[in-house]
């Protein structure tokens, strides 16, 4: 099928999207872990 | 573009708006030209606002990794230069813990397949996994992690600086830099201080995704503990325990020589005390003295 640069570009930032929230997720919970260890 | 292409075939599922889209081959042309319009506006619209989530996402996790790095070096301080013996001993375990688990974990959402490739040709990593158009990849990080003990850390990093240095408490001989055509992004490739007895290996590149982080990628384990646990200045930790050193040195000194001082006085006093006491001392010492006094006035 022909491409469609918009719907990739799309695609691309919203599977970036995706990573990002998860990282930021998980980078929460490893910052409340660490305050905690340190309360 | 072909203006028979439907572009909801392509792979967006879950973003798929709900109008209901002419994808036969019996739909008018007439049709589709207004549609096609239509589908582009919405898809610029999309973009545009999943871009600016993106870039919050971006921001948002620049501060939460300040904040995480910021606390874990305050911690770090704080015992070492506080805590017990025990509570050193208490915070590396969970430091090692802390590098194996939460900071591999927090790379998954990142990893896309890099330490996978990076395990087994470095040549062929790709700075930019979502080209390749398989986003499924990235979960497989955590079996190659397991496997060759390769883990990867993001760091924040300021945008201007090229340096590619990552300090995380280990002293590392640079031995080489490239850049290849497939990918465009200078990284850094560093040997443990200890190497060859010590066999951990570390990349450094900045994201591809996100030029705000650095990713190092580590290979191995360390056989030894890190020579800079707080992550801070050696030099001046060094310093530190120097003073610390004179002090109980220049602390010790001066009772040594009071001691010394001491059992010399008691020795020549208990010496003299005996010979006081023993008559044949006093007679010779007497006879002596006045035969000193009888020689003088001859002279």
């Amino acid at each position: 099928p022909a491409t469609c640069p918009l719907m990739e570009e799309l695609n691309r930032v919203s599977a970036e999207n995706k990573k990002l929230a998860e990282m930021l997720t998980l980078m929460c919970e490893n910052y409340n872990a660490l305050k905690n260890q340190l309360m | 573009l072909d203006l028979n292409t439907n572009p909801m075939e392509l792979d967006f599922s879950g973003k798929r708006p709900k109008r209901e889209e002419p994808n036969t081959a019996s739909a008018d042309m007439e049709m589709k030209w207004p549609v096609k319009a239509e589908g582009s506006s919405m898809l610029k619209e999309e973009l545009n606002r999943v871009s600016t989530e993106n870039k919050r996402l971006a921001e948002m996790l620049t501060t939460v990794c300040e904040n995480y790095y910021a606390l874990y070096n305050h911690l770090d301080e704080l015992l070492s230069r506080k805590g017990t013996e025990d509570d050193k001993r208490e915070w590396s375990m969970k430091k090692r813990k802390l590098d194996l688990d939460e900071f591999v974990g927090c790379t998954i959402g990142f990893g896309s397949g890099k330490t996978e490739s990076i395990s087994s040709d470095e040549d062929h990593h790709h700075p930019h996994p979502h080209h390749h158009g398989d986003h499924c990849e990235s979960f497989k990080v955590t079996e190659s992690i397991g496997k060759s003990k390769v883990s990867t850390f993001y760091v924040p990093t300021d945008i201007s600086d090229t340096s590619l240095t990552v300090k995380d408490g280990y002293q590392w001989r640079k031995y080489g830099q490239k850049v290849t055509r497939d990918n465009p992004s200078p990284r850094a490739y560093f040997r443990c201080s200890f190497a060859p007895s010590c066999p951990v290996k570390k990349k450094v590149q900045r994201s591809g995704e996100n030029p705000l982080f650095l990713v190092a990628t580590y290979e191995g384990t360390h056989n030894h503990p890190s020579s800079n646990p707080s992550g801070g200045d050696m030099p001046s930790q060094a310093g530190s325990n120097r003073v610390a050193l004179d002090v109980v040195q220049s602390g010790q000194r001066p009772v040594q020589d009071k001691k010394e001082t001491t059992i010399q006085e008691v020795l020549v006093q208990q010496m003299a005390s005996s010979l006081t006491k023993d008559p044949n001392f006093t007679a010779a010492l007497a006879a002596a003295i006045s035969g000193r006094f009888l020689e003088q006035p001859r002279t």
